[in-house]
């Protein structure tokens, strides 16, 4: 991580994501919903940069947009 | 075991719609666990952080298959004015390079683009009450920045949580203005008659404040920031003292040969003009040094590489916000792994109570100046740099282990690669995947 974070716990235990089912979403009680375009467009950008590197890999088949 | 989804939610007034600002809560928490990992913020410039580190923790293992361990984080920045200055006078950057540089600076969790936008050597903003500044003043008429230009670094910033402060720096530090703006510079002197070199901006005038007024009255609504930034640095008396003019209007008002007096005296209308457009004012450490006048809000840039923590005590215990940039000129380049003596500055190690400290010493900028860097050298030349002043910001003041941070920057460096940065390698190694940049 950078920068390094206030307070950190990391567990030993891993969990697998798959880029083409993982989903970045608004929370139910959330005051920002799909009518806020600047987390819209955070979420799609994250997205990328996170699976940007699959995507370019497998093509845009496996793409599902986020 | 496997992660589905990250929910993300604001819980209170999300600012979705608003710029930020130096008062704008960055703080979050994530919670990493099986299938659903959750980021929580107040408003949507922690949401924003939070995206980053979920973004960090994310990983490809050597068979391609992306992985991320259960984990809890709770994170905020331990200063809130976090910023990269570039300046686009001494040489024009192209808005690529600008965007590219609004991407990596939300990699490091950095909220400030300091614009230092025009200086001596070009006028490059289009201003829309004076636009024979930039058509004068501009290297070329392709050289400049539009309104729609501006707008859209201000949007691109917005949508990263980070401010732009604009600085227009006077009265010295101004001969691209005096290209389009006539009578604004004051007309130097050799043996008592006028030549063609001018000097510093005229503050004996009555023009001068008329078109402040309304230069700054744009500057102020073109530019969302509650802050701007008046430069205020490097006057150069020469050509003042020469002028004849100059000199009546010293004796007029008592000020014998002291020109920090006349600096003093123009600074001071200009703060004031500042103050009646209901914005802040920032300054580099000169307009402090030389006793102006301030008003109580007034952050000051301390810049001066020599004593500079005795310059924020001095700063701090005179009740002035401070901003810290003496020790992180990246445009001075050395050989070898100068990042770490960026790493190991601490803003606060001054004589000086810790409740001043907190309160007053708001933060810190990197600062690439334009003389040596352009579009070809401008990225590599910050990160990973700018990345060790970035953590030294947004980080406990305990976070200070080189080698655990050189690890960590390796793999920051590489992570900015992979994302279009390209950032200059710490030392020897590789990335896991390389790429073509």
């Amino acid at each position: 991580l950078w920068p390094w974070p206030s307070s950190v716990k990391v567990s030993p235990k891993l969990l697998n994501i798959a880029a083409e089912n993982f989903l970045i979403v608004h929370g139910p009680n959330s005051t920002a919903g799909p009518s806020c375009p600047l987390l819209q467009e955070a979420f799609r950008r994250y997205y990328n940069y996170i699976f940007g590197f699959h995507k370019r890999l497998h093509g845009p088949a496996n793409f599902q947009d986020g | 075991a496997q992660l589905d989804q990250l929910q993300v939610s604001i819980t209170l007034q999300s600012q979705c719609d608003f710029f930020p600002t130096l008062s704008s809560d960055e703080s979050y928490s994530l919670l990493v666990q099986e299938p659903v990992a959750f980021l929580k913020a107040n408003r949507v410039w922690g949401a924003l952080r939070g995206l980053e580190t979920f973004s960090q923790l994310v990983y490809q293992d050597s068979y391609g298959a992306f992985t991320i361990n259960e984990s809890s984080i709770t994170d905020l920045p331990r200063f809130a004015h976090r910023g990269i200055l570039i300046d686009t006078s001494r040489h024009y950057l192209p808005m690529k390079t600008i965007f590219k540089t609004l991407d990596a600076m939300a990699f490091n969790k950095f909220n400030v683009l300091h614009w230092h936008v025009v200086d001596d050597q070009s006028f490059p903003y289009q201003s829309t009450a004076f636009p024979e500044l930039s058509n004068k003043g501009s290297y070329s008429l392709s050289h400049v920045y539009t309104p729609s230009d501006v707008h859209m670094v201000l949007e691109y910033a917005r949508l990263r949580g980070i401010r732009v402060i604009p600085e227009f720096d006077t009265p010295g530090h101004t001969q691209s203005w005096g290209k389009g703006q006539k009578n604004l510079l004051t007309p130097c002197y050799s043996e008592r008659k006028q030549i063609e070199k001018v000097g510093p901006i005229n503050p004996t005038l009555n023009t001068t404040y008329t078109f402040f007024k309304t230069f700054f009255k744009e500057i102020s609504s073109v530019f969302p920031d509650e802050y701007i930034h008046l430069g205020g640095d490097e006057v150069d008396f020469e050509c003042w003292s020469s002028n004849p003019k100059i000199q009546n209007f010293m004796k007029k008002k008592g000020f014998g040969n002291d020109f920090t007096k006349l600096e003093s005296f123009y600074i001071k209308k200009i703060l004031d003009i500042i103050k009646s457009l209901k914005k802040g004012s920032i300054v580099w450490q000169e307009v402090f040094d030389d006793k102006v006048e301030l008003q109580p809000d007034t952050v000051v840039e301390v810049w001066k590489g020599e004593n500079y923590l005795e310059e924020l005590r001095e700063v701090t215990s005179s009740g002035y916000k401070a901003i810290l940039s003496a020790p992180w000129y990246l445009d001075i380049i050395s050989y070898g792994q100068d990042w770490r003596q960026y790493y190991i500055v601490d803003p606060l190690n001054f004589q000086g109570s810790e409740k001043k400290k907190q309160q007053l010493v708001i933060g810190g900028e990197a600062c690439l100046w334009g003389e040596f860097v352009d579009a070809t050298n401008l990225i590599p030349r910050l990160w990973p740099r700018a990345s060790a002043v970035g953590e030294r910001l947004w980080s406990p003041a305990t976070v200070t282990d080189l080698d655990n941070a050189y690890s960590r920057l390796v793999t920051h460096r590489c992570r900015m690669v992979s994302r279009g940065i390209a950032a200059q390698p710490l030392f020897t190694g590789h990335c896991d995947r390389e790429h073509k940049m």
